[in-house]
């Protein structure tokens, strides 16, 4: 999964799905 | 005024479809009950533009507020250049930091129509952690 700072000591996670590449 | 974007991604699965993640964060002093509706609008026409899709419909369900997150998904349908697909959507604001800051992510998901991405369990996995805050008082 994702998991990125996005505020104030908050972080956004987000399964990635299977397969999946950055574009 | 004074928001600015912390994350920008983009992932895509050969033939199946892709998924697109955008987060803002910003000052919440002009914060009042009622003004997610211009925050998720405004993020749900930002996110049909990065799409890629012609849209057909896109359907938005009522804003949810639950565990100090405020949310709303939206589920719809169009065609890109490789035919059908299905669209899910959902943003999520939260309010973190002792100014309590305004976080608005949003996450993309699009869907050819019989693959198997599962856009709609890719798009309920969006989570945050981290101590969040009661929005601030108007």
């Amino acid at each position: 999964p994702i998991s990125a700072e996005v505020g104030p000591e908050v972080r956004l996670l987000v399964a990635l799905p299977e397969g999946a590449r950055e574009v | 005024p004074g928001v600015s974007v912390v994350l920008r991604k983009g992932f895509r699965v050969a033939d199946a479809g892709s998924l697109g993640i955008g987060c803002v964060r910003g000052p919440s002093d002009k914060w009042a009950p009622g003004v997610e509706e211009l925050v998720f609008a405004r993020a749900t026409s930002i996110a049909k533009g990065s799409l890629g899709v012609s849209l057909e419909r896109l359907d938005a369900r009522p804003i949810r507020s639950e565990n100090r997150v405020i949310e709303q998904r939206l589920s719809g349908e169009g065609t890109t250049g490789a035919g059908g697909s299905l669209v899910e959507m959902r943003h999520l604001l939260v309010f973190a930091g002792e100014a309590r800051e305004g976080v608005l992510c949003s996450v993309a998901c699009v869907e050819a129509r019989g693959a198997s991405l599962k856009c709609s369990e890719l798009v309920s996995s969006a989570s945050f952690q981290g101590s969040l805050m009661e929005p601030p008082p108007p």
